[in-house]
Protein backbone atom coordinates (compact mmCIF):
# COMPACT_ATOMS: atom_id res chain seq x y z
CA UNK A 1 0.00 0.00 0.00
CA UNK A 2 2.89 2.43 -0.88
CA UNK A 3 1.51 6.30 -1.05
CA UNK A 4 1.13 7.39 -5.30
CA UNK A 5 3.53 10.38 -5.63
CA UNK A 6 2.94 12.86 -6.91
CA UNK A 7 -0.35 14.03 -3.87
CA UNK A 8 -3.49 14.02 -6.25
CA UNK A 9 -5.90 15.54 -3.92
CA UNK A 10 -6.27 18.74 -2.92
CA UNK B 1 -11.80 10.61 -8.86
CA UNK B 2 -14.32 9.21 -7.04
CA UNK B 3 -18.14 10.95 -6.21
CA UNK B 4 -16.81 11.08 -2.26
CA UNK B 5 -13.59 13.33 -3.34
CA UNK B 6 -15.70 15.38 -6.10
CA UNK B 7 -18.24 16.13 -3.54
CA UNK B 8 -16.00 16.72 -0.98
CA UNK B 9 -13.88 19.42 -3.12
CA UNK B 10 -17.14 21.02 -4.02
CA UNK B 11 -18.14 21.02 -0.07
CA UNK B 12 -14.99 22.53 0.36
CA UNK B 13 -15.46 24.90 -1.95
CA UNK B 14 -19.12 25.77 -1.06
CA UNK B 15 -17.62 26.39 2.64
CA UNK B 16 -14.97 29.20 1.46
CA UNK B 17 -17.97 30.87 -0.64
CA UNK B 18 -20.59 31.27 1.94
CA UNK B 19 -18.02 32.95 3.92
CA UNK B 20 -16.74 35.12 1.32
CA UNK B 21 -19.93 36.34 0.28
CA UNK B 22 -20.66 36.51 3.69
CA UNK B 23 -18.65 38.69 4.73
CA UNK B 24 -18.90 40.96 1.34
CA UNK B 25 -22.59 41.15 1.49
CA UNK B 26 -22.79 41.89 5.43
CA UNK B 27 -19.50 44.47 4.99
CA UNK B 28 -18.49 42.61 8.42
CA UNK B 29 -16.52 40.02 9.56
CA UNK B 30 -17.75 39.88 12.98
CA UNK B 31 -17.75 36.77 14.41
CA UNK B 32 -14.97 35.31 12.46
CA UNK B 33 -11.58 34.13 12.88
CA UNK B 34 -9.40 36.37 10.71
CA UNK B 35 -6.51 33.78 12.91
CA UNK B 36 -8.18 30.44 11.27
CA UNK B 37 -8.46 32.16 7.72
CA UNK B 38 -4.75 33.23 7.75
CA UNK B 39 -4.01 29.46 8.77
CA UNK B 40 -5.77 28.33 6.13
CA UNK B 41 -4.23 30.57 3.42
CA UNK B 42 -0.99 29.37 4.91
CA UNK B 43 -2.22 25.94 4.29
CA UNK B 44 -2.93 26.29 0.70
CA UNK B 45 0.53 28.26 0.10
CA UNK B 46 2.66 25.37 1.51
CA UNK B 47 0.69 22.55 -0.14
CA UNK B 48 0.08 23.84 -3.69
CA UNK B 49 3.73 24.80 -4.39
CA UNK B 50 3.44 21.71 -6.73
CA UNK B 51 1.80 23.91 -8.91
CA UNK B 52 5.36 24.75 -10.06
CA UNK B 53 6.50 21.07 -10.43
CA UNK B 54 3.99 18.80 -11.30
CA UNK B 55 0.93 18.61 -13.36
CA UNK B 56 -2.03 16.25 -11.86
CA UNK B 57 -4.92 17.60 -14.39
CA UNK B 58 -6.39 21.02 -15.05
CA UNK B 59 -9.53 20.24 -12.46
CA UNK B 60 -6.36 19.93 -9.85
CA UNK B 61 -4.66 23.18 -11.24
CA UNK B 62 -7.90 25.14 -11.62
CA UNK B 63 -9.27 24.03 -8.27
CA UNK B 64 -5.93 24.71 -6.30
CA UNK B 65 -5.42 28.64 -8.01
CA UNK B 66 -8.91 28.93 -6.77
CA UNK B 67 -8.47 27.58 -3.47
CA UNK B 68 -5.67 29.94 -2.84
CA UNK B 69 -7.00 33.48 -4.36
CA UNK B 70 -10.28 32.88 -2.20
CA UNK B 71 -8.19 32.33 0.92
CA UNK B 72 -6.54 35.21 0.11
CA UNK B 73 -9.67 37.41 -0.25
CA UNK B 74 -10.73 36.39 2.82
CA UNK B 75 -7.70 37.57 4.45
CA UNK B 76 -7.26 40.52 2.65
CA UNK B 77 -11.62 41.26 3.16
CA UNK B 78 -11.04 40.87 7.52
CA UNK B 79 -7.84 42.56 7.88
CA UNK B 80 -7.83 45.25 5.23
CA UNK B 81 -11.37 45.95 3.65
CA UNK B 82 -13.74 45.54 6.83
CA UNK B 83 -10.66 45.61 9.48
CA UNK B 84 -12.72 48.00 11.58
CA UNK B 85 -15.78 44.94 11.90
CA UNK B 86 -12.72 42.45 13.18
CA UNK B 87 -13.45 41.02 16.38
CA UNK B 88 -9.57 41.05 17.51
CA UNK B 89 -10.93 41.43 21.16
CA UNK B 90 -12.48 37.58 21.05
CA UNK B 91 -9.66 35.96 18.18
CA UNK B 92 -7.40 35.63 20.93
CA UNK B 93 -6.32 31.84 20.21
CA UNK B 94 -2.60 31.32 20.57
CA UNK B 95 -1.26 30.25 17.07
CA UNK B 96 2.01 29.26 18.21
CA UNK B 97 0.80 26.71 20.30
CA UNK B 98 -0.36 25.33 16.81
CA UNK B 99 2.47 26.37 14.24
CA UNK B 100 5.47 24.80 16.93
CA UNK B 101 4.41 21.27 17.31
CA UNK B 102 2.82 21.52 13.49
CA UNK B 103 6.17 22.33 12.40
CA UNK B 104 8.15 20.04 14.90
CA UNK B 105 5.83 17.18 13.54
CA UNK B 106 6.69 17.69 9.60
CA UNK B 107 10.03 17.92 10.38
CA UNK B 108 9.62 14.52 12.10
CA UNK B 109 6.97 12.39 9.89
CA UNK B 110 7.07 12.92 6.26
CA UNK B 111 7.06 11.11 3.15
CA UNK B 112 10.44 12.44 2.44
CA UNK B 113 13.04 14.95 3.78
CA UNK B 114 12.71 17.27 0.84
CA UNK B 115 11.80 21.41 1.42
CA UNK B 116 8.53 20.76 -0.60
CA UNK B 117 7.51 17.02 0.89
CA UNK B 118 8.06 19.05 4.37
CA UNK B 119 5.34 22.00 3.66
CA UNK B 120 3.43 19.26 2.65
CA UNK B 121 3.27 17.27 5.34
CA UNK B 122 2.91 20.83 7.23
CA UNK B 123 -0.37 21.86 5.32
CA UNK B 124 -1.66 18.52 6.05
CA UNK B 125 -1.09 18.52 10.19
CA UNK B 126 -1.97 22.58 9.66
CA UNK B 127 -5.54 22.02 8.05
CA UNK B 128 -6.37 19.34 10.81
CA UNK B 129 -6.28 22.12 13.62
CA UNK B 130 -6.77 25.57 11.74
CA UNK B 131 -10.16 25.19 12.34
CA UNK B 132 -9.54 25.72 16.11
CA UNK B 133 -8.76 29.49 16.60
CA UNK B 134 -12.85 29.63 15.29
CA UNK B 135 -13.84 27.07 17.54
CA UNK B 136 -12.26 28.99 20.67
CA UNK B 137 -14.19 32.30 19.38
CA UNK B 138 -17.32 30.28 19.19
CA UNK B 139 -16.65 29.08 22.61
CA UNK B 140 -15.35 32.51 24.04
CA UNK B 141 -18.32 34.57 22.76
CA UNK B 142 -20.69 31.89 23.54
CA UNK B 143 -22.75 32.19 20.13
CA UNK B 144 -22.27 31.99 16.09
CA UNK B 145 -24.12 33.34 13.73
CA UNK B 146 -26.46 30.83 11.64
CA UNK B 147 -24.33 31.71 8.07
CA UNK B 148 -20.51 31.13 10.07
CA UNK B 149 -22.63 27.90 11.16
CA UNK B 150 -23.56 27.01 7.65
CA UNK B 151 -19.78 27.78 6.48
CA UNK B 152 -18.16 24.91 9.22
CA UNK B 153 -20.40 22.43 8.41
CA UNK B 154 -19.47 22.13 4.55
CA UNK B 155 -16.07 22.70 6.23
CA UNK B 156 -16.82 19.71 8.70
CA UNK B 157 -18.74 17.52 5.51
CA UNK B 158 -15.59 18.24 3.04
CA UNK B 159 -13.88 16.15 5.71
CA UNK B 160 -15.84 13.27 6.59
CA UNK B 161 -16.54 13.23 2.27
CA UNK B 162 -12.53 12.70 2.10
CA UNK B 163 -12.73 9.83 4.88
CA UNK B 164 -15.40 8.25 2.34
CA UNK B 165 -13.16 9.00 -0.62
CA UNK B 166 -10.21 7.35 1.33
CA UNK B 167 -12.26 4.43 1.98
CA UNK B 168 -13.38 4.01 -1.12
CA UNK B 169 -9.75 4.39 -2.83
CA UNK B 170 -8.10 2.12 -0.37
CA UNK B 171 -10.68 -0.43 -1.46
CA UNK B 172 -10.67 0.27 -5.24
CA UNK B 173 -6.86 1.32 -5.58
CA UNK B 174 -4.90 0.21 -2.88
CA UNK B 175 -4.55 4.11 -1.98
CA UNK B 176 -3.36 4.33 1.62
CA UNK B 177 -2.25 7.73 2.71
CA UNK B 178 -1.12 7.81 5.88
CA UNK B 179 -0.25 11.65 7.10
CA UNK B 180 -3.66 12.46 4.87
CA UNK B 181 -5.52 9.74 6.43
CA UNK B 182 -4.14 10.40 9.94
CA UNK B 183 -4.49 13.97 10.45
CA UNK B 184 -7.77 14.19 8.52
CA UNK B 185 -9.50 11.64 11.00
CA UNK B 186 -8.18 13.65 13.88
CA UNK B 187 -9.78 17.48 11.83
CA UNK B 188 -12.70 15.95 11.48
CA UNK B 189 -13.23 14.91 15.05
CA UNK B 190 -12.98 18.16 15.72
CA UNK B 191 -15.98 19.00 13.92
CA UNK B 192 -18.03 16.68 15.59
CA UNK B 193 -19.04 18.33 19.05
CA UNK B 194 -20.12 21.33 16.57
CA UNK B 195 -21.83 19.00 14.38
CA UNK B 196 -24.09 18.19 16.54
CA UNK B 197 -24.93 21.60 18.03
CA UNK B 198 -25.45 22.41 14.59
CA UNK B 199 -28.50 19.89 13.92
CA UNK B 200 -30.14 20.25 17.43
CA UNK B 201 -29.96 24.28 17.27
CA UNK B 202 -29.25 25.48 13.52
CA UNK B 203 -31.21 23.32 12.04
CA UNK B 204 -34.48 23.86 14.06
CA UNK B 205 -34.57 27.30 12.67
CA UNK B 206 -32.63 29.64 15.09
CA UNK B 207 -30.79 32.40 14.27
CA UNK B 208 -28.37 31.89 16.10
CA UNK B 209 -26.31 28.78 17.72
CA UNK B 210 -26.01 29.89 21.14
CA UNK B 211 -23.94 27.41 23.27
CA UNK B 212 -25.74 25.56 26.50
Amino acid sequence: HALKMPHDEL
Amino acid sequence: MNVFRLAGDVSHLVAIIILLVKIWRSKSCAGISGKSQVLFALVFTTRYLDLFTVFISAYNTIMKVVFLAMSYATVYLIYMRFRNMYDSENDTFRVEFLLVPVIGLSFLENYAFTPLEILWTFSIFLEAVAIMPQLFMITKTGEAESITTHYLFFLGLYRALYIANWVWRYHTEEFFDQIAVVSGVVQTIFYCDFFYLYVTRVLRGKAKMILP
